[in-house]
């Protein structure tokens, strides 16, 4: 069944912060590959902000990537 | 740290500023980033020596969305700032986005704390990366506070970088965020909340939803600015749906996750007696209609209904709630049954039949 718009927003905002924050990288992996290495990203933010680690994009981690913040990446090298 | 553990090789380190943002008079920039500096020169020997002309170490600039880096802001809200390691040419650098509305206090929804960011951003300018600490200054996420920024992990971080402040006496940094599974753990304040249950405990509180398996912990300060980084008490009156914060001889009212008009207000406007300074614990018996407001060793009984104190209190908790002991740190009720709290143990009373039926460990409530 196609996503609901929301549940479309909210993939795509998670998206845009997994990139920018958790070095998530651009575009398809090929098929499957995306959606297993966003969970794992998922997974990895979960962790750090001390979540329930589901690699799911509930409500409570959706909510962490909404909150104002620092452009600095959690886990990563800057460059 | 970041990787490689990126440092500044002196301890005297030069900052520009290159040019202000429109929301702030320039001296409270000024102000602003010449404090946040030194919340981090204090715990350490860094020198910090502005510059007007030429290359600093920290370039210190606001712009907005694309701003000269190839990593634009995004316009209001989301990002902040961004600073990058201690390095050659962008590194220390330490960017604001101009598209928000930076502030010189804690007030206002959408209005962000110079000062906080950048103590926050010169965290990273100084080698520093992001803790999964919530309370400590080099979390990812806003919130404001105050006193001293920096925790415990903080001052442990930079200080493994650059050693400790030879002549400054110590500050006393901000403890770290209490640990919900911690046996010896007590709580300031419970309160339900639109059913939804509120744990306060030092400058954070627990958020347990009854449809949420993980529980949250939060800053007080970032959700509600206004109130103190200490509650003493709360409880939730469902009829008016309401929810009283008790700290020190002031109370606050929210609906929902608001501050209602005209908080904060004297304890006193309750009946209480000016010699009460402090409630330890509050709770509504929904049954009655009544709220126990707990004192020391005695307890009062406010009429919800009637707005006032009912007469013949405050009475001894020892006696009127037997087996308890005689102080009591945060209290709820549900269905007939009064959860009393001090220290770290819990006590589910029957308030009908006035008896203990088990004792647990606070925690418990947390799932620990």
């Amino acid at each position: 069944k196609p996503l609901s718009t929301e549940e479309t927003n909210k993939v795509l905002l998670a998206e845009k912060y997994l990139r920018r924050f958790y070095r998530m990288p651009v575009g398809l992996q090929g098929e499957g590959k995306a959606s297993d290495l966003m969970h794992q990203k998922i997974r990895e933010m979960q962790e750090f902000f001390r979540l329930e680690v589901t690699g799911n994009l509930d409500d409570n981690t959706v909510k962490v990537m909404e909150m104002a913040r620092c452009g600095v990446p959690d886990v990563a090298e800057y460059n | 740290h970041f990787p490689r553990d990126l440092k500044w090789e002196s301890t005297n380190v030069t900052f520009r500023i290159l040019n202000y943002t429109a929301d702030l008079n320039p001296k409270d920039v000024d102000r602003a980033l010449r404090n946040a500096l030194s919340v981090w020169s204090k715990v350490t020997p860094l020198k910090f020596q502005r510059l007007y002309t030429g290359n600093a170490d920290i370039m210190i600039s606001f712009g907005s969305k694309e701003h000269g880096d190839h990593n634009p802001f995004d316009g209001p809200g989301g990002l902040l700032a961004h600073a990058y390691p201690p390095g050659k040419g962008l590194g220390g650098d330490t960017h604001f986005d101009e598209d928000e509305n930076w502030t010189k206090d804690s007030h206002g929804n959408k209005k962000f704390n110079l000062f906080f960011v950048a103590a926050h951003e010169f965290g990273h300018a100084l080698g520093m990366a992001h803790s999964s600490d919530p309370g400590s200054l080099m979390y990812p996420v806003y919130s404001y506070a105050q006193g001293f920024p920096l925790s415990v992990d903080d001052i442990e971080g930079i200080q493994s970088l650059y050693g400790k402040n030879p002549d400054h006496e110590k500050f006393k940094p901000k403890p770290v965020a209490p640990d919900k599974c911690d046996p010896e753990l007590s709580f300031d304040a419970i309160t339900e909340l639109r059913g939804e249950t509120i744990i306060f405990k030092d400058r954070f509180y627990w958020r347990i939803h009854p449809n949420m398996i993980e529980i949250e912990q939060t800053l007080i300060k970032s959700t509600w600015p206004d109130i103190p980084n200490k509650v003493d008490a709360a409880y939730e009156n469902p009829e008016k749906d309401i929810v009283i914060i008790f700290s020190g001889i002031r109370m606050w009212a929210l609906n929902g996750y608001n501050i209602v008009d005209g908080f904060p207000k004297y304890i006193h406007k309750l009946g209480l007696p000016k010699r009460v300074r402090k409630i330890d614990a509050a709770v509504n018996i929904r049954d009655t209609g009544k709220t126990l407001l707990f004192v020391d060793e005695e307890y009062w009984s406010y009429d919800e209904q009637m707005a006032t104190m009912d007469s013949g209190y405050p009475r001894s908790i020892e006696e009127d709630f037997p087996g308890i002991g005689d102080e009591v740190d945060a209290a709820a009720y549900h269905y007939g049954y009064l959860s009393l709290y001090h220290k770290h143990t819990q006590f589910e009373y029957n308030y009908d039949a006035r008896k203990v039926i088990s004792i647990l460990r606070a925690n418990s409530i947390l799932n620990c």
